[in-house]
């Protein structure tokens, strides 16, 4: 059986040793838990008005 | 070399030429900021492990070291008569001694030069196979040593005892094996390396090099800015101006020039680019390239995994024949038969055990057009029924006598101790499929960050940045597609390019799969499909597309970090029965249980 997890586009840096094992088609074992990557942006900032740009008329 | 272009020497120049090696041995010592950084990190060992060549020592402290370890097996204690061989595994390499005569005392005093790296492999397995003339040889006993614990320890002795244990329950002893290991002084390795260069180009062996054979050198390495500045390079290199250069200076030139601007950019005997990293590193790469063992019993390398290792001769003949490789990465044909795996914990690889039966049918099913057809008339629906058949009798009472069977055939890949409950707790063997671990048996990285996503199953990992990638080294169904992935429900525009990430499950890997991050669940999609492997052999394969045609369900998860993130769990042939743990509106953090495959359709 298998999992597969897709993200949206560039939410996450994943780790550079996965990528780099992948790159030979080489599968990588893994445990649950494991670090896996880093989201690439707090998506709350994505979602938030950036109030700093904003001036008053 | 050849007649310099100066004369000899006379007696004033002797005197100055003299000084100015006084002079640059002190330079020399000075200059070599990171040689008393060594030294530090090194301390003479006790005598001399056995018969290894050059100064041995023993590490004081390991962090940042970078270095040759020669390892030497030099005997075992076994429990039975036999005749033995070992072999050593570091990293994606695996070194084999010679067959020992039939004995329970093997001696062998095989020795190895080994790359050893603080932030690389440095946990050697060591593993005793009794071999056999017909049958293969079977491993009888193993054990893990860290290397840079090893050495950093405090012993008199140069020789260490270590218990093996039975691959089954690693709380078995079956015998005990003696190695030594000792840290190659590295002023020894860059001397030890130039001496080996100088030898290749000192055409008349005397033990120095004219600007001729200089020249020879540098174009031999294959970088042609240094080939422009050859006259400069052997002007800076013969330090005592005598119109040659010895082999110390030929060892300063490569270290102190590898640091300021790389003279050699590839091995020139395995052609592999050399990072300009560490000049140690380099030198301690090219050391181990050049070297031919020291003559002792140098154990037979050139192996990927100590299974290939273990191979006799009919695996040699197959492999001469070309009928199977064994290889890294995409294979197909025979060489589909040994999935390698790396083991991102010990940094090793690891070899898949597969029944060589359930190969040869599954390459006949999904690797030729014959199997396509098969598969168009009828055997989708044969795969189902076997797989429903399977459940129910996987779900019996009678089924738990399989669990012995089945732990035994995967005996070093099952950790019994961090099972929850002790195997006579599973009434049926999907219980046992199903088993839960004990509390913390899977520590969760950065469980407190929710912007980390962890690994979701124990399994093999393929991760790519992309479906362009995913399609360009691994998934080779034709019609694969995120939205063919996701199904017809789920609009597939929030995760076009986005990452993919593949965690195939194999049977006897730990059956439940947690979060990999937190958030809320927005909903569940069921997609019936087939069953088909999920096996490398499938999903390599382009006469077959397991992940659009598998029965999968679709789960979509709200985050604060990552957006929204697709988790599909898919069936497999027999182990098609999908069940979670969570419902849609359920607020999840990363690492808690989502759910289980188990036996059926």
């Amino acid at each position: 059986s298998t999992v597969i997890c897709v993200f949206e586009k560039d939410s996450i840096l994943i780790d550079e040793d996965l990528l780099a094992n992948s790159a030979r088609s080489l599968e990588t074992l893994v445990s649950v838990g494991m670090k896996l990557g880093v989201a690439t942006r707090k998506q709350s900032e994505i979602d938030l008005p950036n109030l700093e740009n904003c001036v008053l008329e | 070399g050849h007649a310099s272009s100066k004369g000899l020497p006379d007696a004033s120049e002797e005197d100055s030429s003299r000084l100015s090696r006084l002079k640059q041995k002190l330079h020399i010592n000075r200059n070599h900021h990171h040689r008393q950084r060594l030294r530090r990190i090194f301390r003479r060992s006790h005598g001399n492990s056995s018969g290894s060549s050059g100064s041995c020592l023993k590490l004081v402290s390991a962090e940042d070291f970078a270095g040759i370890a020669l390892l030497t097996l030099v005997s075992a204690e076994m429990k039975f008569k036999d005749k033995w061989l070992a072999c050593v595994s570091l990293g994606e390499q695996t070194y084999r001694t010679e067959i020992s005569d039939q004995t329970e005392k093997p001696v062998w005093n095989s020795e190895k030069k080994l790359l050893l790296e603080r932030n690389g492999p440095h946990v050697a397995r060591i593993s005793v196979f009794e071999t056999n003339r017909i049958s293969k040889n079977n491993i009888v006993g193993y054990c893990e040593i860290d290397l840079l614990e090893f050495l950093t320890q405090d012993s008199d002795s140069d020789f260490e005892v270590f218990e093996l244990f039975d691959p089954s329950s690693s709380d078995i002893v079956v015998g005990k094996i003696s190695l030594s290991c000792s840290v190659e002084d590295p002023i020894e390795t860059e001397k030890s390396f130039a001496r080996r260069l100088l030898s290749i180009v000192d055409y008349n062996q005397d033990g120095r090099l004219s600007f001729s054979e200089f020249s020879d050198l540098i174009k031999a390495f294959g970088n042609q800015v240094a080939a422009n500045k050859k006259e400069e390079l052997f002007k800076a290199a013969d330090k005592n101006g005598d119109g040659f250069v010895s082999m110390d200076e030929l060892a300063d030139l490569l270290a102190i020039q590898q640091e300021k601007e790389p003279l050699i950019n590839c091995c020139p005997v395995c052609g592999e680019i050399l990072g300009v990293s560490d000049r140690l590193n380099t030198v301690v790469h090219l050391s181990l390239c050049f070297d031919e063992g020291t003559g002792n019993e140098a154990m037979t390398g050139g192996f990927l995994t100590d299974k290939e290792a273990s191979y006799g001769w009919m695996f040699k003949l197959s492999e001469w024949a070309h009928f199977s490789s064994y290889d890294v990465g995409l294979n197909f044909g025979s060489s589909a038969s040994h999935i390698l795996v790396f083991d991102r914990k010990t940094k090793r690889l690891v070899e898949e055990l597969i029944d060589g039966k359930i190969v040869m049918s599954m390459r006949a099913l999904y690797q030729s057009k014959i199997g396509l057809c098969l598969m168009d008339s009828g055997a989708k629906e044969i795969l189902y029924k076997i797989s429903e058949k399977q459940g129910r009798k996987m779900n019996s009472a009678e089924s738990a006598e399989d669990i012995p069977k089945f732990v035994e055939f995967f005996k070093d890949q099952i950790k019994l101790d961090e099972v929850k409950y002790p195997l006579e707790h599973f009434k049926t063997f999907n219980d046992f499929f199903i088993r839960e671990l004990k509390p913390g048996a899977r520590p969760i990285a950065f469980i407190e960050r929710d912007d980390v996503a962890i690994c979701a199953a124990d399994s093999r990992l393929m991760a790519f940045k992309n479906l362009e990638d995913s399609l360009r080294f691994w998934i080779k169904g034709r019609k694969f597609s995120i939205q063919g992935l996701l199904g017809k429900e789920i609009c597939p525009s929030t995760f076009v390019d986005g990452a993919l990430i593949i965690f195939r499950l194999a049977p006897q890997d730990y059956h439940r799969f947690h979060f990999p991050v937190s958030g809320i669940i927005d909903q569940f999609v069921n997609v019936p499909g087939n069953l088909y492997t999920v096996n490398p052999i499938a999903v390599n394969s382009e006469y077959c597309n397991v992940f659009t045609e598998n029965k999968r369900v679709i789960s979509i998860i709200s985050t604060a970090e990552f957006g929204k993130v697709a988790f599909v769990a898919i069936g497999a042939t027999m182990v098609g029965s999908i069940t979670f743990l969570k419902k849609e509106g359920d607020y999840v953090n990363k690492g808690d249980e989502f759910g289980y495959f188990s036996f059926g359709g």
